[in-house]
């Protein structure tokens, strides 16, 4: 919208060189910053391996190959998302073994979840098949106490990854406060830790979600 | 559309990267290294409107220099992108995770006068 004689990008022009870069490098911050809906910049975060991170793309990869519409393209013009979240490792005894996934507010305040899927690794589960349960933990409405969204009972009988779909539990996640996800494993007594040790081991925990942007309600006329 | 060179004074697109290693933002932002912030710059007098990029017919360009020739507008126009496409983003966001998600419209490839 041009005012007076002036266009927007004649702004740009007009200041000297040096002034003109600086410029443009606040621009592209404010811009790359406002488009992913931060506040500021991220701090130095504690990246996860980079065998957890390379496992996880590539199982990443072999899904989207699986599945028929391709995420990361904006369809109907709609930012989408794909979130990759690695599990921090909470409380342990000797039959349960819990792990944590936190989301960000801001993807997950504007954004609404498509697909998410938790992805787990079992190490050496021993002679026969072993009963696992897993159980979704969130937050519970009235306060902190944890409330159970989802379980699941399955029976390991090697080695190996296990997917489970677990849209509906990130979807309702996603409109709370905390965006904290609880996944409590619950294995016989006498298999020790079902889990690699973290951080040390390509096959750490982890959730693949896709999101979309979150749109206004649209008026439709006639 | 047309690139600008070292003295181009009509609407063209200039070419801006934005290294992420130069600015500090390496940390957070896996790929890609940087962002290539084109912009538009550049005078569109008034017979160059609704001409994308300089490249545009012969027939159009006088079309429009008969449009000028009348005076119906005193304003010139605007070089403003004709054409743009995503930047996609892989970066870790303040909960360590990664998140990958294409931001529409932020990389310019051609320029025009409105």
């Amino acid at each position: 919208a041009a005012t007076g004689e002036w266009c927007p990008a004649c702004g740009v022009a007009t200041l000297a060189p040096a002034a003109q870069r600086d410029a443009l490098l606040a621009l592209a911050k404010q811009s790359i910053l406002a488009k992913l809906r931060l506040p500021g910049r991220p701090s130095v975060p504690q990246p996860p391996s980079r065998a957890a991170l390379l496992t996880a793309l590539r199982r990443m990869r072999a899904q989207r190959s699986d599945a028929a519409a391709t995420p990361g393209m904006p369809r109907d013009g709609l930012q989408e998302y794909e979130l990759l979240s690695f599990a921090e490792a909470g409380s342990s005894t000797s039959h349960s073994v819990h792990l944590h996934f936190r989301f960000s507010q801001e993807v997950a305040g504007s954004t609404e979840i498509q697909q998410a899927t938790l992805y787990l690794f079992w190490a050496a589960p021993g002679r026969g098949a072993q009963p696992v349960t897993v159980r979704l933990l969130q937050p519970g409405p009235a306060g902190p106490n944890m409330t159970v969204a989802s379980e699941t009972r399955l029976e390991v009988q090697r080695p190996g990854w296990t997917t489970l779909d677990i849209g509906a539990a990130v979807r309702s996640l996603f409109g709370q406060a905390t965006p904290r996800l609880t996944v409590e494993l619950e294995v016989p007594e006498d298999w020790g830790s079902p889990l690699p040790s973290e951080h040390s081991d390509s096959h750490w925990p982890f959730v693949v979600a896709q999101a979309r942007a979150r749109t206004a309600h649209r008026v439709h006329r006639r | 559309g047309v690139d600008c060179g070292a003295d181009s004074r009509m609407c063209c697109r200039r070419e801006f990267f934005v290294d992420f290693k130069e600015i500090g933002w390496e940390d957070w932002i896996i790929q890609p290294e940087g962002y290539h912030m084109n912009y538009c710059a550049g005078l569109c007098p008034l017979h160059m409107a609704g001409i994308p990029g300089l490249a545009a017919s012969f027939h159009t360009a006088v079309l429009n220099r008969i449009k000028a020739a009348s005076a119906a507008a005193a304003v010139d126009s605007c070089c403003v992108p004709t054409q743009r496409r995503p930047l996609s983003l892989l970066y870790y966001d303040r909960d360590s995770n990664i998140v990958k998600t294409d931001i529409p419209d932020m990389i310019v490839d051609s320029c025009g006068c409105t």
